[in-house]
């Protein structure tokens, strides 16, 4: 389903790699602060040769609903604990 | 391009298919999914062979959603297909709710799709050049396929080019300009000695590749043009006819991605686009650059992550210019990280033949990037700069 609101952004964001899967906070209900969201949209837009605006503008957000390889973009949040077996 | 950071150590593969699409011959499966293996096989040593059952490196499923590996795919469109880097055993999933087509506008064409997924399975990372097969999204179906030159840099910097290859055996340009891969003077002695000032000490001041492609020596007031393994005709020539405006005792220099030329010389720096000053400089590196000391050392740009390099004594800065801040809290980091590698080096380059070299008075270190050491050769490392890349006696 094509990719239109924050919450959406935010499932596609961390499933890529760009979200930490921490980076809602239970200490604070939950919460995903300001920063970490911005600069995950940011860290997307940058990576897929968008403008890097911080903001989910409708060229981001057409983009997050191309369809597309599986494989994390960013591999740093950890090791990519999947095993073969 | 990017590198997961594992890869195969053999170049013999085999695979299988052990699970395949609902809607496609199985002959049709089987030849798609070997041109798309031959895509990497083009430019590289690697084989691929395909078996029938027995353990292979390589098995490639098409499944639908949940599917035991806890990455669940998720019906027609989003996620197509997923694979699996070498150190987590180069499986390849394809998602059976896409339709999977073969030479055809509709659908989801297999090919392309394999040769992607494929790249993961050999240790390949997403790339951010758009044009790339690398690049995660999927562009539709492309009637006449190209490898992207990002990609067949890549996939050499893990495996190697292809022995068989004549030249340089690197044709495939769609989008990125096909790179200059010269086998550099390691392998072929120089044809035409000099026996000028860089002759007399080879030391250099600072060593960059021009946005054209060019690659150039700094030394003093004067800089040099390098052929494949000797100085050009006709240099060395005056920096401030090369340069205008620029002085010379420059101390770094390189070219970033966007084509721009960055010299750096005390606490200033200059920034020219090809030989013309480009903007109101000299600025401060603090400025420019915050976060990089004054009075630097050496600089390059590195392919495998387009990051810059600042050296200066014993230790380095990683500068990323699209982060914020652009250099991490955990650098500088000990040169010693870079095996093999002199504190206070001269000058640093990201060669166009993939070799990272380094310099340090008449001598110079060629790096292996997959090893991430100096490299083991013979004659070994370091080696006298003079002779093997200004022509020199």
């Amino acid at each position: 389903a094509p990719v239109s609101t924050t919450t959406q952004a935010e499932i596609y964001l961390s499933q890529f790699g760009y979200l930490p899967a921490s980076a809602r906070n239970p200490a604070n209900g939950g919460l995903l602060d300001a920063s970490t969201w911005i600069k995950a949209v940011q860290d997307f837009q940058s990576f897929a040769g968008l403008n890097v605006t911080g903001e989910l503008d409708d060229e981001t957000m057409q983009l997050m609903s191309k369809p597309r390889c599986g494989v994390r973009d960013k591999v740093g949040y950890g090791t990519d604990s999947r095993s073969k077996r | 391009y990017a590198l997961q950071g594992s890869r195969w150590r053999v170049k013999a593969l085999t695979y299988k298919i052990s699970k395949y699409p609902k809607r496609l011959k199985r002959s049709d499966v089987d030849t798609e999914v070997a041109k798309a293996f031959s895509v990497w096989s083009e430019f590289t040593d690697l084989t691929f062979t395909a078996k029938a059952s027995g353990p292979v490196h390589i098995e490639i499923k098409f499944v639908e959603s949940e599917h035991g590996d806890g990455d669940a795919f998720d019906g027609v469109g989003g996620t197509l297909a997923h694979a699996f880097f070498p150190v987590f055993g180069g499986d390849a999933h394809f998602d059976d709710a896409e339709l999977w087509t073969v030479n055809s506008p509709r659908g989801t064409n297999l090919f392309q799709v394999a040769a992607h997924e494929f790249g993961h399975s050999l240790g390949l990372s997403h790339s951010d050049v758009r044009s790339a097969l690398m690049a995660p999204f999927y562009r539709g179906y492309e009637p006449v396929f190209k490898l992207d030159t990002d990609d067949v840099l890549a996939i050499q910097a893990l495996y190697g080019k292809k022995s068989t290859q004549s030249g340089n055996g690197l044709n495939p340009t769609s989008g990125g300009a096909s790179p200059r891969t010269t086998t550099r003077p390691a392998f072929a002695p120089p044809r035409a000695p000099r026996d000028d000032m860089i002759c007399k000490d080879p030391k250099i001041d600072a060593l960059f590749n021009s946005a054209e492609g060019q690659t150039y020596a700094l030394k003093g007031n004067k800089y040099y043009r390098l052929t494949e393994n000797s100085v050009a005709e006709g240099y060395p020539k005056l920096i401030s006819e090369g340069w205008p405006g620029l002085p010379g005792d420059i101390d770094a220099a390189f070219t970033y991605k966007n084509g721009k030329t960055y010299f750096f010389k005390g606490t200033k720096y200059w920034r020219y686009n090809g030989r013309q000053m480009d903007g109101d400089y000299p600025k401060e590196i603090s400025e420019g650059f915050t976060g990089i000391p004054d009075h630097l050392d050496a600089a390059m740009v590195w392919g495998g992550n387009g990051k810059i390099y600042f050296y200066k004594g014993s230790k380095f800065w990683r500068f990323d210019p699209l982060k914020r801040p652009p250099v991490k809290s955990s650098y500088p980091k000990p040169i010693s990280n870079w095996e093999g590698l002199p504190n206070s080096i001269d000058a640093a380059l990201q060669y166009t033949n993939g070799y990272t070299y380094f310099f340090k008075g008449d001598k110079y270190y060629r790096f292996n990037d997959r090893t991430f050491a100096v490299d083991a050769a013979d004659p070994p490392f370091p080696r006298p700069s003079g002779h093997w890349w200004f022509g020199c006696k």
